[in-house]
């Protein structure tokens, strides 16, 4: 009964990543592969970045003003922004879809997604990239991985460390199925700072995590060390997420953009 | 609560989306 029971949670768990992420790994492989009939958007200087932006990310986020008139960095780094509060919002639905987690006490649901969600952010971001660029605008553009390094200090820093996570997280050939019970385990994550009910928590983690080492087996059975790898990449996860929000600091202090409402609540006294 | 009212509202609320 309780293989049974585990089973079904796997199985509820994939369901809701299906069901509220717009992107997946699968289909983010389908079009990075050239299995698409229509293949992306390259992005990979000024002027096709120009070209993008009167077609793919006006339909995205709108044309505002305001942004007209801003460098290509700033209008980047607000596209990113806006990538950034769809993937929280997406988050926060799978969050309450996963079992147990809107019994919580709703202080720690807000600190859970407080400081999982850019670590689960991370992790699917991975899916969207190859060694040479990342998948935009649901998969319609891909901005090249050399063009986001070219941008000028600080923005020009703030992709690196991500594709570099990637590639070896990618090695580790993680499905849709697995990366659905890895997200769920990043959120339901006992030591966030300021939890209230912790052993309640503890006790969804050791769940989640348990069906994770459980799935795995089975998934990846040639593959007996990938359950301590991922656990290792919870901790990567965190440095990767440490650094982005001191970079955020920075850019906040020292560039002329804004900061959209919903990522500085969760920036503010994070870490 | 006040610190993070967003994260609340999406809690509570899904149908309210977040301006972009």
């Amino acid at each position: 009964p309780q293989l049974a029971d585990q089973k079904t949670l796997a199985k509820q768990i994939h369901e809701a990543y299906l069901k509220n992420f717009n992107m997946n790994k699968s289909k983010a492989r389908t079009i990075l592969t050239g299995k698409t009939s229509t293949p992306p958007f390259v992005i990979h200087d000024m002027e096709t970045l120009q070209l993008a932006e009167q077609t793919l990310v006006a339909k995205m986020v709108g044309s505002s003003a305001a942004l007209l008139n801003k460098d290509a960095e700033v209008r980047i780094f607000h596209c990113c922004q806006c990538t950034s509060v769809e993937t929280v919002t997406e988050l926060t639905e799978f969050a309450k879809s996963v079992p147990g987690f809107s019994n919580l006490d709703l202080n720690d649901q807000v600190t859970l997604l407080k400081y999982g969600v850019h670590e689960a952010f991370f992790a699917m971001l991975a899916s969207c990239m190859n060694k040479d660029g990342l998948l935009v605008a649901y998969g319609n553009g891909f901005i090249t991985r050399e063009f986001l390094k070219s941008l000028r200090r600080p923005f020009g820093e703030m992709m690196e460390p991500k594709f570099q996570f990637a590639m070896k997280f990618n090695s580790l050939e993680l499905d849709d199925s697995d990366l659905a019970l890895f997200v769920a385990a990043i959120i339901c994550c006992g030591d966030r700072p300021g939890l209230v009910n912790v052993p309640h928590i503890e006790r969804m983690q050791e769940s989640i995590v348990n069906v994770l080492h459980l799935h795995l087996k089975s998934n990846h059975p040639d593959n007996g060390f990938l359950f301590p790898k991922l656990l290792q990449k919870l901790v990567d996860l965190r440095q990767l997420v440490t650094e982005h929000a001191q970079l955020i600091q920075e850019i906040k202090k020292t560039e002329d953009t804004s900061l959209h409402p919903l990522l500085q609540e969760i920036y503010r006294d994070m870490y | 609560k006040e610190k993070h009212k967003i994260l609340h509202r999406l809690l509570q609320n899904s149908s309210s989306p977040v301006d972009l």
